[in-house]
């Protein structure tokens, strides 16, 4: 769990969701 | 799992191109997070987004991994931006 919250990215780009995506 | 959507599997996750596999794994987390996290879905998201894809699977198969991950990246967020 350590080595996980070591490898969170804070500046990581938000993700947006495709609100066009195909159904 | 989202009701009527079909489990994303690894190896329909395999057949996408490399660039889209994140994009996909990112359209099936991200409603389950805005579930636990309705504002900080979208960064929270991303920063999940940059680990290894056979985690993101996984979470995406076990409630518990996927609460736990969630929860701890909301924290290390949150101690960001307090030290901010």
């Amino acid at each position: 769990s350590k080595a996980f919250i070591a490898s969170l990215n804070v500046d990581a780009k938000p993700f947006v969701p495709n609100v066009h995506a195909a159904e | 799992h989202v009701r009527g959507q079909e489990p994303l599997t690894a190896s329909m996750l395999a057949a996408a191109p490399l660039k889209e596999q994140k994009q996909l794994l990112g359209e099936r987390l991200y409603p389950l997070i805005q579930a636990l996290h309705p504002t900080l879905a979208g960064k929270i998201t991303g920063m999940l987004l940059e680990i290894d894809n056979s985690e993101l699977l996984h979470m995406l198969e076990s409630p518990e991994s996927l609460h736990s991950k969630v929860e701890e990246a909301v924290a290390v967020l949150q101690a960001h931006q307090a030290k901010e």
